[in-house]
């Protein structure tokens, strides 16, 4: 095997061509393309696919277009808990996070979680102290806060019919 | 969410995914994402997947390791497996979407929504990047 590949996704949803803004069409377009190329210049240089998927994966949690890391949606009481998971095929290891609040990237949390810790699946407060434990980036839960994903969400929290968004018209 | 699955030179896969969740999710609600088999899994011997939508049919249906089962058991395609697994989730009433790539280097996405951002690269083929 001498080549390599990379596939992303930035999520799946109701969104349909014409309610996308063209601002928002072309936002979309450019972070995938930032995170392949992130991705790919790791495969590109002989790097190792973990590392590529961190790299993609990192890129896409940074970028608010994305309901990942920064840009990640509110829960119903107005806070937003990110959850991640990383998995090498080579071996089968594996390591998640869910429901952190004060981590950066939490595919680089789920990551160390792999690699530093006896365990494959940390949740919550505890995963965040893990991550303080172990020098993962923090970040304030306002890095994370955009004002489109507030207005989403009293969008959804005005419609009661609606309790949260199942017809992910928010993927 | 968002993910990514890789296979490398080497030919050792990998897969990556991350979330906010759902708009409005209460009690600690948890979807696939995070759970290995469910929305992510990766396997030498089979593939790497990465999926997003709808959390708990993914749940329910193991998708991202049934995928990988099926392609070492029965000697599926990355591509009809894939296939396959949206067929089932559709049939249950779930929606969303998944990627995927085998050791061999073939690279696939499959979703039974109006649209789903997504994009490949490979040591063969340019960037692409789509949406709907």
């Amino acid at each position: 095997m001498t080549g390599w590949t990379l596939v992303i996704h930035g999520g799946s949803g109701s969104m349909t061509r014409g309610v996308l803004s063209t601002a928002d069409d072309n936002a979309g377009r450019a972070g995938l393309a930032a995170a392949l190329d992130a991705g790919g210049d790791i495969l590109r240089g002989g790097g190792s696919a973990l590392d590529a998927v961190e790299a993609a994966v990192r890129v896409m949690e940074d970028d608010p277009v994305f309901n990942a890391g920064r840009g990640s949606v509110f829960t119903a009481e107005g806070r937003i808990e990110c959850d991640a998971a990383i998995m090498d095929g080579s071996g089968r290891t594996a390591g998640a996070v869910a429901g952190v609040r004060t981590t950066r990237h939490p595919v680089s949390l789920a990551r160390e979680v792999m690699t530093n810790s006896a365990h494959v699946f940390l949740a919550g407060a505890g995963a965040d102290s893990f991550a303080r434990a172990h020098g993962v980036e923090a970040a304030e839960p306002a890095w994370f806060e955009t004002v489109e994903r507030r207005r989403q969400l009293d969008e959804i929290l005005a419609n009661p019919d609606a309790p949260f968004d199942s017809g992910m018209k928010y993927g | 969410t968002v993910g990514a699955v890789a296979v490398d030179s080497a030919g050792h896969v990998a897969a990556a995914t991350s979330t906010g969740g759902l708009t409005g999710k209460r009690w600690g609600r948890v979807g696939d994402s995070p759970l290995i088999g469910a929305g992510t899994y990766a396997d030498d011997r089979a593939a790497a997947v990465s999926c997003t939508g709808a959390g708990e049919f993914f749940i329910r249906l193991g998708v991202a390791h049934e995928i990988c089962a099926r392609i070492r058991l029965t000697g599926l395609s990355v591509d009809d497996a894939a296939r396959e697994m949206i067929a089932e989730l559709g049939v249950m009433g779930g929606k969303g979407g998944l990627i995927a790539v085998g050791p061999d280097g073939v690279g696939t996405w499959n979703f039974n929504t109006p649209g789903m951002y997504r994009g490949r690269v490979s040591s063969h083929r340019q960037a692409e990047v789509a949406i709907y």
